[in-house]
């Protein structure tokens, strides 16, 4: 455990809270894409299927398991209780072709071809692009809540952060895990545009707005 | 899965 891993946990915790927040506080799931909620879902039952044979480091299996509950409870609250607010009609990312080209990279690149080996890889190349239907929503709405871009932001950093966490460990640990930080560097540039608009605009307290 | 590494992130 260093600091950028920390901190990007941390910021892939917050960002969850700020979902559950804004849903709440707003009694609305409007802006937020149904789609990319269901990917994060298909996400993190794919990669923490080690939580069925362990090993369970108490930090680890804590944070799965949250990720698992809340990312379940949010596709929840979407489908029954927040379900009239939702923008099915502009919420049509394929994402047949996020969950197709994932798996065909988890065919190709992963550390053994067994079935979890096999899953796990598959997780983090869907991860790198689950965010595509709610950028897409994004454009297609062409503002967003503020709340909704700190979200957003929040997910993203996650990430970003662990790519100076896994230049740490190859230099203090000589570890490194190729797929993870190919596909953690892919999602991180995935997020590009959305935090320049994040950084030039929410950031200096104006309105999430893309170029008409 | 554990012969050739751990994922121990998350």
């Amino acid at each position: 455990m260093n600091i950028f891993r920390l901190l990007g946990d941390l910021s892939h915790l917050a960002s969850i809270f700020i979902l559950l927040h804004k849903i709440r506080t707003t009694k609305s799931c409007a802006g937020i894409s149904f789609r990319s909620q269901a990917l994060y879902v298909l996400v993190y039952l794919t990669r923490y299927l080690d939580l069925l044979w362990g090993p369970w480091l108490l930090y680890n299996t804590v944070m799965k398991l949250f990720f698992i509950g809340s990312s379940v409870y949010v596709l929840y609250l979407m489908k029954f209780d927040y379900k009239p607010s939702h923008d099915m009609g502009l919420d049509n990312f394929k994402v047949e072709y996020l969950i197709g080209g994932s798996f065909v990279m988890a065919l190709l690149f992963n550390l053994a071809f067994t079935f979890d080996e096999v899953m796990w890889s598959f997780s983090l190349w869907l991860e790198s692009v689950a965010i595509l239907p709610q950028l897409f929503l994004l454009q297609r709405t062409g503002e967003a809540e503020t709340i909704t871009t700190h979200y957003i932001f929040a997910l993203g950093a996650y990430r970003a952060l662990y790519i100076p966490n896994w230049l740490y460990r190859w230099v203090m640990e000589g570890r490194v895990e190729f797929i993870a930080v190919f596909a953690g560097i892919i999602q991180t540039i995935v997020y590009a545009d959305f935090f320049y608009v994040y950084f030039t605009k929410v950031i200096q307290g104006q309105k999430f707005e893309l170029p008409a | 899965s554990a012969a050739l590494e751990t994922h121990d992130e998350l």
